[in-house]
């Protein structure tokens, strides 16, 4: 992966991103 | 050996062969322990949206492909649905990790969650079997298959599938560099033109964020 452009920042997961936390 | 393009595609396969080999067709122990985990138990409602969407993806397969190929359809679906609930029970173990939170109810209850997750899963089955197929160009296509085909069939707005897909490449581990490459172009595109269109939940987004700092900017009340 370590190709892929990592742009989540410290803190932000799939719950934040899916206003689910 | 050189690596040809039939030969990258085939280890591909094999690479997604292997993944999937040990995956679940239905929910794992696990998921079913964070399903009851959650204040309202999603398990039925997941199962019958595998189910129903099933139905959608194999005549939208089968329609574009040919009736021949339904079968090749059902099959694809069965390997997508595996990766779905493989990279969900990732996804969850990290979340839980991160968070140390154990009931999921909101997220485990939201369908723009469940239904990004599996288009993500199926897109990278298709993008998967389809450089075979473009190989081999062994199948009648009416219809290119490939992205942005499977979000128009789900029904699903690009921006929503664009949320989902770095959570699912840290999820899963064992993407080969081609399945990483191929969802970053599938990102690309929403980014560049697909998330841009009318309706999309990109623009309710800025609008929030612009809101937001808007109320930022306001000088207090003095109340306060």
């Amino acid at each position: 992966t370590q190709d892929y452009h990592f742009g989540l920042e410290e803190g932000e997961g799939i719950s934040e991103l899916f206003d689910c936390d | 050996l050189p690596q040809t393009p039939v030969r990258a595609a085939m280890s591909t396969i094999q690479q997604l062969m292997i993944i999937l080999n040990s995956a679940n067709d239905t929910p794992s122990d696990n998921l079913l322990f964070y399903f009851n985990n959650c204040t309202v138990n999603p398990h039925e409602v997941i199962v019958k949206r595998i189910e129903n969407m099933g139905i959608t993806f194999k005549n939208k397969f089968a329609e574009a492909v040919g009736q021949g190929c339904a079968e090749i359809g059902s099959q694809r679906y069965k390997i997508g649905v595996r990766l779905y609930y493989r990279v969900m029970e990732s996804l969850l173990k990290s979340e839980e990790k991160r968070l140390s939170v154990h009931n999921f109810s909101k997220l485990l209850n939201n369908d723009i969650f469940h239904i990004s997750l599996l288009a993500c899963a199926l897109e990278l089955v298709m993008a998967t079997y389809g450089t075979s197929r473009n190989a081999s160009q062994s199948m009648k296509v009416e219809t290119d298959l490939s992205f942005p085909w499977i979000i128009n069939i789900l029904d699903l707005k690009a921006f929503e599938l664009y949320m989902i897909v770095e959570s699912f490449i840290k999820a899963e581990p064992s993407l080969t560099r081609e399945m990483i490459k191929h969802l970053e172009g599938c990102e690309h595109k929403i980014m560049e033109s697909l998330a841009w269109q009318q309706n999309s939940p990109l623009f309710e987004l800025i609008k929030q964020s612009k809101d937001r700092e808007g109320q930022a900017d306001e000088p207090e009340p003095a109340n306060y």
